[in-house]
């Protein structure tokens, strides 16, 4: 089973 | 005052494609380097990063950047009402609350104008860190676009293996399961219809087909796509669009619970 991450766990917010 | 003129206006129509089944409303950002365009989808699991460089329109003109949020839908009216050999200029004033398309057709005998109105859009930007991939692969847009259209019929994640030898891509769900192997090909002839590889270490990460397909939606801009993967990254989707830039997605990867 697949989990689907936020792309904000890579990338910070400027 | 702000002004940017393209030739083509295909070029635009294709660049509002590519983002418009992602994005709902999304901010230009205008300076004078060029146009710029970050934001993630709805459901922040992709973000998409275009660039239109100033030197690569027919005529760029911005005394002041400006920020212009747009609804992509509307924008989509507009540009429909654009023939793909129209020249196309966008035009704002400084501060300005409306942005407007101008199109001409090639024997100037009917010029159109759609001013939309701007939206003020609460975007968040997000800094992307410079990576050294541990695979690219490069392969013809036709050819990722059929194999993700292929494959998401049979489940909703794709599993991408990559190593020296070549590159699979896996799926499987209710139905069974299916592999594509593209191998990497030493076709110098035929650049554009090569497949290469550029490995450091062997990668297999997981990714939400639903999403390579709506990254699909760029294949008309670019001949060729980039894929750019390290473990435990974002995947990177990248097409060039000639002379004028690029359009990049990010897709955070699928996890093992």
């Amino acid at each position: 089973k697949h989990i689907q991450k936020s792309i904000r766990n890579y990338f910070k917010t400027k | 005052m702000f002004e940017a003129r393209l030739t083509s206006a295909a070029t635009l129509k294709k660049v509002l494609e590519a983002v418009k089944e992602l994005l709902n409303e999304a901010s230009f950002d205008c300076s004078d380097s060029g146009i710029q365009l970050q934001a993630m989808d709805n459901s922040h699991v992709s973000l998409v990063s275009l660039t239109l460089r100033s030197d690569g329109f027919d005529k760029y003109r911005c005394d002041r950047s400006l920020t212009m949020g747009m609804n992509l839908a509307s924008m989509s009216k507009i540009l429909k009402c654009a023939n793909n050999d129209d020249t196309v200029t966008i035009k704002a004033q400084d501060d300005a609350d409306t942005v407007t398309f101008v199109f001409e057709s090639k024997k100037q005998e009917k010029i159109s104008d759609y001013e939309m109105k701007l939206m003020n859009l609460d975007q968040e930007h997000l800094g992307i860190p410079e990576t050294d991939f541990s695979c690219v692969i490069r392969m013809p847009s036709v050819e990722f676009a059929r194999i993700v259209r292929d494959l998401a019929q049979f489940g909703e994640t794709v599993l991408i293996c990559c190593t020296k030898e070549g590159v699979k891509f896996s799926v499987s769900g209710d139905v069974g399961s299916a592999n594509v192997k593209l191998a990497q090909t030493n076709n110098f002839d035929k650049e554009e219809e090569s497949v290469s590889i550029e490995m450091q270490e062997p990668v297999s990460l997981s990714f939400a087909c639903q999403y390579l397909i709506s990254f699909t939606k760029a294949t008309p801009l670019s001949p060729r796509v980039q894929l750019s993967m390290s473990s435990n990254v974002p995947l990177v989707v990248e097409y060039e669009i000639a002379e004028l830039g690029y359009i990049r997605y990010y897709l955070a990867p699928k996890i093992e619970d």
